[in-house]
């Protein structure tokens, strides 16, 4: 089983730590976390808490559909809501890197996977590409 | 070479027609692409002209990087600019799904590559859930 042995020995070069993974916080409001994703970029990213607990993800479609509005886009709503009343919490984590097969499964939904411990501090995430990354240099071999 | 060989056969399987794939106009103002970026979730989708053929890439971050202003957000701009103002333009395509290897490759750093005939048509795209699903069984077996 050559990609179960390969995915298994790089277990830990696959998780993306904490410190440089964007985030934002869910008390802040709509307004500022609009401005972190329009300036870094990233589709989704994770919500956490002022202790560094996992509390879920957030994307900028979750606020711009708060903009809708019956004739015009509605920006004052950005200042009057926070990042906790929009984020998604129904998010599938893992507590460690150590089970790569099932991380691999999640993966095939979703394009990153936190990781998160049992006590729910955001340790890191697991991302598509570096899966990704490992095929292709299996196919090369 | 199992996984290589795994690859060639499902080749045709990886395309997702361009009749499935959501996209938006060149011409369309900016306001449209808004809609429909926030409605349909997808963070990045191809832009097209009338006639089919691929023009660029766009997502929510490149429109309401538009509405940042120097102290509140500016919506007129929506109305005032079009796609083909702020489309990414620089992608890279695929003439067709055939060359397994080089696609895995270009989706290390890209979560889909668009399929474009040589007189610039647009035919579909090869996404990464694709062959997380194909690396998926192969860990299985
Ligand atoms: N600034 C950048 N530099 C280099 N490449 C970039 C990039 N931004 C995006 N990409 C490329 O685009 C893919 C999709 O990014 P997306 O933001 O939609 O989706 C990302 C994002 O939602 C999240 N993610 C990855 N790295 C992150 C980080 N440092 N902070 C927060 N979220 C991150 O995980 C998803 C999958 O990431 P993955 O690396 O597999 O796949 C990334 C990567 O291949
Ligand atoms: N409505 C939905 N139904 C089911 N799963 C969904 C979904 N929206 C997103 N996902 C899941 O999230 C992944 C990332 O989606 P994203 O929109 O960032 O990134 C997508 C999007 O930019 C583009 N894409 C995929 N299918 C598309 C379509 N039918 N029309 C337009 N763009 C599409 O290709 C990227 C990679 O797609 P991939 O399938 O590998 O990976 C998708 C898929 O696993």
């Amino acid at each position: 089983q050559p990609v179960k042995d390969m995915l298994m020995r790089n277990a830990n070069h696959y998780l993306i730590p904490a410190d440089i993974v964007a985030n934002v916080q869910a008390d802040n409001n709509l307004y500022h976390a609009f401005l972190v994703l329009t300036k870094i970029k990233y589709s989704r990213i994770p919500v956490l808490d002022n202790a560094g607990h996992f509390k879920g993800l957030i994307s900028l479609p979750m606020i711009t559909e708060q903009m809708l509005g019956f004739d015009q886009l509605n920006v004052d709503v950005l200042m009057e809501k926070r990042v906790s009343d929009v984020m998604e919490t129904a998010v599938k984590t893992v507590p460690n890197v150590d089970d790569v097969e099932a991380t691999l499964h999640m993966m095939i939904n979703d394009p990153f996977v936190p990781v998160v411990s049992d006590d729910g501090m955001f340790l890191g995430i697991v991302t598509r590409r570096e899966y990704m990354k490992s095929f292709n240099f299996l196919t090369h071999e």
